[in-house]
């Protein structure tokens, strides 16, 4: 299973529809400082089911929307979907590419989708937990982050190998 | 529970001091059990000892030290539990020019089994991958992209 | 005591206003005390706004423009009170190549009133000092010192 | 006044005694990675005064004295000294050059000198104080902590302001 695209729209920097496709392998992301390379890594964490709006550095789990510009106004929800290669059937589903969105409205509503059918997180957090990914927290490794690693408690630690067991 | 623990946390160990001696040329790095022998219970410490230096705590490592040991630890982690894919935001910020060389080379080698997508500001670490994307913020506040094909651009000038 | 601080606030208030903008080559930074007018006893706030973005909360700034916005605080308060000597430890670690290049600017005009000692792995930010000293680690881990005066080196190759 | 002459001895990696000649303007100081760059600003914190241990990335005040390895014993002692030059007046004293030292041995013991004569850390303190220099902590900028300054709450970068005044 590999990652094959990203799409961001009207999440955090990203206000119009921005699409990465992916290889398998390194691909590098470069830019200058404060341009939204951080943001896209906060996108992905944040499509694979993330709650807590501080792993996102934000306050309140509506910052996330793209908040406006000079020319633009803010935008009326953040939507970011991932497009995952299953052709070895890592996902117990049976298609060959599966498709995870997550949407927020400033209101507040939140959905989740898969493969474009509405679900529940519940659903995203079991699909991912069969398919250990997901809130795999060492995947996504965060700006500064490096060393939290070896900051984490003797037990935290057991709960990083636990989770690889 | 208590058996895949045991299997997980031999295995980690395992690769994490394979990837510490890669890294730093030497050394030895490993996992220890702050309750020996309890599998069930057990918190994990780390144990880093740099080549030519005395094992040590982790908070006497030096600022690229840590660095690369989290990586070590990182990279073990995902070659027993394989994750599809792998973010790393700036993670080499603080290694000199020879360990960067080190991070790419073994990253290239287990970019053969796990995808990543590698955000940084180091021209010799963007050498060790396929494609490249460049993001710039145009003038007023949103991030726009701009797709750099490794094969279509002269790596030196890639940013 | 309220005298002084006031003078104080606006001073560093004005000299942080200048160096966010050489920095970051446009947008506003100033101070902002949470109990306005109370000069004796409120705290402080810092409000940034890079080029072409809204005024936002400094969480929201990236990893690059906080150093930025840290060094130039730091610089207005050199200015206001000047320290004998500064210390800078990898300050540019998470700066892209451009920024790298105005800080070291900025430093170099600053250094005529202040003795700085830069940390640094960057071989551009080395540019901008008058004097290099190497460390490197011994094989049984005690640090050595090799003097590298700049004008005998070729600065490029200077690590 | 600037920094004319930094002597390390004993004080972490710094095993044989080692002089740093500094000019005004800026000196650079590189290195690989553990090669004792971050320990040279330790030392300097340390001279100037510095009490508690973890501002020196240490458990206990006596980690600070170099701990041996495969070929030498620990050290005894670890003593930095600082050349400064005062031909401006500015330390209240009447030396052209004044030079700090600080030593600690393995029994705890710990000495301040200036211009070779003893003193106590609170005369070093004092006379750093009326020089505005010292406990002035933004001065040392140590790994890692540049955005330390933005974490600070509101009443502690007050008290920045107030050391400024
Ligand atoms: N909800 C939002 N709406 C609009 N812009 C936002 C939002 N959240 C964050 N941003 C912007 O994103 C920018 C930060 O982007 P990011 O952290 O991704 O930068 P970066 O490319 O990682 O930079 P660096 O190289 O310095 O780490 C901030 O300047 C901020 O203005
Ligand atoms: N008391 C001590 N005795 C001997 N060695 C020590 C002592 N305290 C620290 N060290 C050594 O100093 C090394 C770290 O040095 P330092 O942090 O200065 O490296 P650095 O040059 O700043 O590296 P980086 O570029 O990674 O930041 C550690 O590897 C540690 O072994
Ligand atoms: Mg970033
Ligand atoms: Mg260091």
């Amino acid at each position: 299973m590999y990652l094959k695209r990203l799409e961001i729209h009207g999440f955090k920097s990203f206000a119009a529809r921005t699409a990465f496709d992916f290889g398998p392998g390194v691909t590098a992301v470069v830019g200058p400082n404060g341009s939204g390379k951080s943001n896209l890594a906060d996108a992905l964490r944040w499509v694979l089911g993330e709650q807590n709006p501080r792993a996102l550095r934000s306050r309140k789990s509506e910052e996330v929307i793209f908040a406006g510009d000079r020319k633009r106004p803010p935008a009326g929800f953040a939507e970011v979907s991932i497009a995952l290669d299953n052709s070895d059937g890592w996902l117990p589903l049976d298609f060959q590419e599966v498709s995870i969105s997550r949407r927020l409205h400033r209101s507040g509503e939140s959905e989740y989708l898969v493969n474009r059918a509405r679900v529940r997180l519940k659903d995203v957090s079991d699909l991912f937990a069969r398919a250990r990914v997901g809130q795999n927290s060492y995947a996504i490794m965060g700006q500064g982050l490096v060393d939290q690693v070896l900051n984490l408690k003797p037990e935290e630690r057991r709960s990083l190998i636990e989770e690889a067991a | 529970v208590r058996e895949r623990f045991r299997e997980s946390f031999h295995a980690v160990n395992a690769d994490f001091g394979r990837y510490f001696k890669t890294f730093f040329g030497g050394g030895n790095a490993r996992l220890a059990l702050t309750e020996p022998e309890d599998y069930g219970e057990s918190g994990v410490d780390i144990l880093a000892q740099p080549p030519g230096k005395r094992q040590q705590h982790l908070q006497l490592l030096s600022g690229g030290e840590r660095s690369l040991a989290a990586v070590a630890l990182l990279f073990a982690l995902l070659e027993t539990n394989p994750a599809p894919f792998c973010v790393l935001d700036e993670v080499d910020a603080a290694l000199d020019e020879a360990n960067v060389g080190r991070f790419s080379e073994t990253l290239a080698t287990l970019a053969q089994q796990t995808q990543f997508v590698l955000i940084t500001h180091n021209r010799s670490t963007v050498q060790a991958a396929g494609a490249i994307y460049g993001i710039t913020m145009s003038g007023d506040g949103v991030s726009t992209v701009l797709s750099l094909r490794l094969d279509e651009h002269e790596p030196a000038g890639g940013q």
